[in-house]
């Protein structure tokens, strides 16, 4: 199974 | 006081188009550098950046900068009502609760204006850094949006790997599989039509074709898109606004748990 990444994983709040 | 005179409306009902399934609700910033907006859509998987530079309107007011909250379905259905060939003014008062879109058609005889309330949006903004791609992928868009129409209808999922050989589109589902491989293709005459790859590394990663295909609907606004793929990165899906900007979706990948 495939588990799909959230963006905040890769990128910070400002 | 903030007024901004797109002679290309139609720029900006195809920018609506594009993106109003994606985010419900954003922040237009308007400052000196242009006309933005950063919006992640309510799963916090996919990201919309929108940029359209000042000098790409033919009037260009914004006294300071100014954060203006929508409701992007609510934007859609005014701009909808611009004519395709219509000139689009943008107006907003300083700390004005609502924006005014004003529709002139090209020959001045119908003016139409349209008032929309603005909104308090509480948007997490984040800082996406310059990167290096491992990969990127020059194609025309219509063909982009073709391969996701297509896959879409095989499997939920598709894994874009570019090697030195191509781009490979994968998918698999309940009644099989499906691979289509594109080559990078520089010698057609018009250069709308070709496929170029960049590849520093090759780079294969997994993605749900349900974002990739709401992206698609950006297909209007330019004749070629630009896939950037790295291994650690989300997807960078960009459409060119001509002459002015640019539409970037940004998409997580989907890895093996």
């Amino acid at each position: 199974a495939c588990l799909q990444k959230k963006l905040l994983d890769y990128f910070n709040a400002d | 006081m903030l007024e901004l005179r797109l002679v290309q409306g139609s720029l900006l009902k195809k920018v609506m188009e594009s993106i109003k399934d994606l985010v419900n609700d954003a922040n237009f910033d308007c400052s000196a550098t242009g006309f933005s907006l950063q919006a992640m859509d309510s799963s916090h998987v996919a990201l919309v950046s929108l940029l359209l530079r000042s000098e790409g309107f033919e009037h260009y007011r914004c006294d300071r900068n100014l954060s203006m909250g929508m409701n992007l379905g609510n934007m859609a259905k005014m701009l909808k009502c611009a004519g395709n060939d219509d000139i689009v003014t943008v107006k907003a008062d300083d700390g004005g609760d609502c924006v005014t879109f004003m529709f002139e058609s090209p020959n001045q005889d119908k003016i139409a204006d349209f008032e929309m309330k603005l909104m308090d949006i509480d948007s997490e903004h984040l800082g996406i850094p310059e990167a290096e791609y491992e990969a990127i992928v020059r194609m025309p868009s219509a063909e982009f949006a073709r391969i996701c129409k297509d896959l879409s209808t095989i499997g939920d999922t598709v894994v874009i790997s570019v090697t030195k050989e191509g781009v490979k589109f994968s998918t698999r589902g309940d009644i099989g599989t499906a691979n289509i491989v594109l080559r990078q293709n520089t010698s057609v005459d018009k250069p709308e039509e070709a496929t170029i790859i960049e590849m520093e590394t090759p780079v294969s990663l997994t993605f749900a074709l349900r974002y990739m295909n709401s992206f698609t609907k950006a297909t209007p606004l330019a004749s070629q898109v630009t896939v950037s793929l790295s291994s650690e990165l989300p997807v960078v899906v960009e459409y060119k606004i001509a002459e002015m900007g640019y539409l970037r979706f940004y998409l997580a990948p989907k890895i093996e748990e």
